[in-house]
């Protein structure tokens, strides 16, 4: 079972749509694919239909309860499996403030299931708190969804000398980086042209460091804006599902090929 | 002196760039403006050049070490002061847990300075937790920036039915929802037409309720997506000194003017 995490601390650029639709891209290639949702807004659940009441079994009780994670697991494809999260745990953060472990209570609860997936895929919500460092604990690898304004750059150098360095250093001595992707991308702006060199020069400068990046790069393949990635969630399903034909889906098929390969293609 | 919260769980809507934006605009017109940054991402100071390196002090000593807020607070230009964040901020959630009182810190500390402010404007991090509640504690109104996609208004309907109207019924029944600014708006798409009818209705349904938006709006001027709102912050500036004649400045400008009337324009 192969783990990546989808993580980024500042907010809305797209790794709720990068895990679904990456995951609906490698189900469709054979993979089978569960997708974690570990943002308390839910909305891993709610692009793909899954609504979960509150009290209902979510990834909040498998953290703080120990529920078992089958319990919590709901089907939303072929080989599309998720574990749905929603409010209830937005009081994880406080609640596992003191509990023994607390970063290590996901990757410990995912091997319940191991054998039963391919790929499991974290999608985090944006902040750099004990939920998204429970994602770099349980994950062998991070990708890190990126839309190329100002702040990526500042954002991006903390969240990988600061958060994934330690995880790596204290905890997950095989966290590795695998790249960024450019979301929400307008290649023909300058602004986005001065940020993507940015942080290609950042990861060009850590090449044969001994840090969890030496090896990440920012893929060809971009995500361009396309309304039809945002229609998508409103109908409950992968872009893929939704709109086979836009740039959307091609874009999202392409970069699940460039990221895991050939096998990851319709 | 008045205080607005500028709130939104869902990232990247916005709320900087509008808490920075109409903060110069009303600045522009005479009033004495203090922004709050409650983000421990610390980027409303970025986007004005303010940036703070760890240990120096922020808000985040103003509420875990009862610092004088006046010594957090940074010139940011004429009639416009910045109280600044940075990461140390992250780690507030958690201290203060199980602080007396931990909801009405902002509050209690913004009366310092009340004598030197026409506006507060509050921005708020991507979440409900105690940051944003302080903020909720501390204004009297709130402004909700909004960008017209899927989770707009499953999102809109948690934090008022959930957050305002527990803090307004708990801890500060002055509290006001003023309205809905709509950013990065695409007014052709038929996405955010849907999505814009229905907050309205959601609003429109609450006329006369006894809650705290039973007067709010959806501003008939919308923030368009526009390159130079982006760039702005690369240059440290807000719009309106960095591209006075773009359609960003003309939106925040005219903004201003119908949130908060006539004297706020330039
Ligand atoms: N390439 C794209 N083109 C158009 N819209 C997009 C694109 N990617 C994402 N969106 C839309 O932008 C919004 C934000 O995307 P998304 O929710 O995936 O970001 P996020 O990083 O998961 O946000 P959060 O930090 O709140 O978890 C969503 O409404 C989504 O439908
Ligand atoms: N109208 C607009 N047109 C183009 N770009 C915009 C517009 N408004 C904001 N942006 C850009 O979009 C990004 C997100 O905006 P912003 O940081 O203001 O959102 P936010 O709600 O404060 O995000 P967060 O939830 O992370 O605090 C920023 O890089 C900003 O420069
Ligand atoms: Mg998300
Ligand atoms: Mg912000």
């Amino acid at each position: 079972m192969r783990s990546v995490a989808i993580i980024n601390q500042k907010g809305g650029v797209g790794k709720t749509t990068t895990t679904v639709n990456l995951g609906a891209a490698l189900a469709r290639s054979g993979s089978r694919v569960l997708l974690v949702d570990l943002d308390p807004q839910g909305h891993l659940g709610l692009h793909l239909g899954v609504d979960v009441p509150e009290g209902e079994p979510t990834i909040y009780d498998v953290l703080t309860d120990e529920l078992p994670l089958r319990q919590a697991i709901v089907s939303a494809g072929d080989r599309l499996d998720v574990l749905p999260s929603n409010i209830d745990l937005a009081a994880a953060e406080s609640e596992l403030v003191s509990v023994l472990g607390r970063e290590v209570l996901l990757r410990d609860a995912l091997e319940q299931v191991a054998s039963g997936y391919d790929m499991v895929l974290i999608d985090c919500p944006p902040s750099l708190g004990v939920l998204t460092i429970n994602a770099l604990v349980a994950a062998s690898e991070v990708l890190i969804p990126l839309q190329a304004q100002f702040f990526a750059l500042q954002g991006f150098s903390k969240l990988l000398d600061k958060t994934v360095r330690l995880v790596r250093q204290r905890i997950n001595p095989a966290l590795e980086v695998l790249g960024v992707i450019l979301c929400m991308h307008e290649k023909q702006t300058r602004l986005s042209g001065e940020v993507v060199e940015d942080i290609r020069g950042f990861l060009e400068a850590s090449r044969g460091e001994p840090v969890a990046w030496a090896n990440a790069k920012v893929y060809d393949i971009c995500v361009r804006r396309n309304v039809k990635l945002a229609e998508a969630t409103s109908f409950g399903q992968s872009v893929l599902d939704y709109a086979p034909k836009s740039n959307g889906a091609q874009d999202y098929l392409d970069l699940a090929v460039e990221i895991f390969g050939a096998g990851a293609s319709s």
